[in-house]
């Protein structure tokens, strides 16, 4: 089963 | 105060066709570099990064960095009033309360000017690297389109798989499994535009979403190619390059075997 992983988890915050 | 006169008044509605199924809002940055917009979808899987470079307008005033907070929804129901073939002003002050859409007809025999309130939108911005991408893939944007509407029909998530052979999009579904193999083509009597061309440093493979793919093939008639590029175990980014203007980016977050 694959999980889908959020946006932030790979980009810093600004 | 900002002001910023676009002869094509029209790659306004497809920028906003290509956003408005996946962000409801969204702060439009003015700055003296161009207009732009990062967003994610309210789900925060996907990233929108558009830009619209100042030089692209035919005339382009920004004294100051001004966020302007639209409802997007609203914003297209505006920029809908406004012809094809108009040519659009967009104005508002530092601080903006309300943001004028001017809109005049190719032959100057109609001018319309509307009035948008504008809102406060906090939201948090992501740093997006420079980056180098193990693989990137430029095809023609309407056969994404078409693989994707396809692939979808089958199934829910993507299987991308790049090697200096093509690109291998796959999907399995209740009722079965789909395959489609793009290769590049030889650069022979294909205009640039019909190319499928792919530079890879390694294979990479990764899985997606299928949802969001066909929502960002939303931005296809902004461009007739889209690059893909790709990083394991990073998410993918669907670009579409508008003409002497900018890009819609769209980023994807892979999905991971649990």
């Amino acid at each position: 089963k694959k999980r889908q992983m959020g946006i932030a988890s790979f980009f810093a915050r600004k | 105060m900002f002001e910023a006169r676009l002869l094509q008044g029209g790659l306004l509605k497809k920028v906003l066709d290509s956003i408005k199924d996946i962000i409801t809002e969204g702060n439009f940055d003015c700055s003296p570099n161009g207009l732009s917009l990062q967003a994610m979808d309210s789900s925060h899987v996907s990233l929108i990064d558009i830009l619209l470079e100042s030089e692209g307008f035919e005339h382009y005033r920004c004294d100051r960095n001004i966020p302007m907070g639209l409802n997007i929804t609203n914003l297209v129901k505006m920029i809908k009033c406004a012809g094809s073939e108009d040519i659009v002003t967009i104005k508002c002050e530092d601080k903006p309360d309300n943001v004028t859409f001017l809109f005049e007809s190719k032959d100057n025999d109609k001018i319309s000017d509307f009035e948008m309130k504008t809102m406060t939108i906090d939201d948090e911005h992501l740093l997006v690297p420079d980056q180098t991408y193990t693989a990137v893939v430029k095809m023609p944007s309407a056969e994404f389109q078409r693989l994707c509407r396809d692939m979808a029909a089958i199934g829910d998530t993507v299987n991308i798989s790049v090697t200096k052979e093509g690109v291998r999009f796959s999907t399995t579904g209740d009722m079965g499994t789909a395959n489609i193999t793009v290769r590049p083509n030889p650069s022979g009597d294909q205009k640039e535009e019909e190319r499928t061309e792919v530079q890879i440093t390694e294979p990479v493979s990764a899985g997606f979403a299928l949802r969001y793919l066909n929502s960002f093939t939303k931005a296809t008639p902004l461009s007739p190619t889209v690059t893909l590029g790709m990083v394991p175990n990073l998410p993918i980014v669907v670009e579409y390059k508008i003409a002497d203007m900018g890009h819609v980016r769209y980023y994807l977050a892979p999905k991971i075997e649990d």
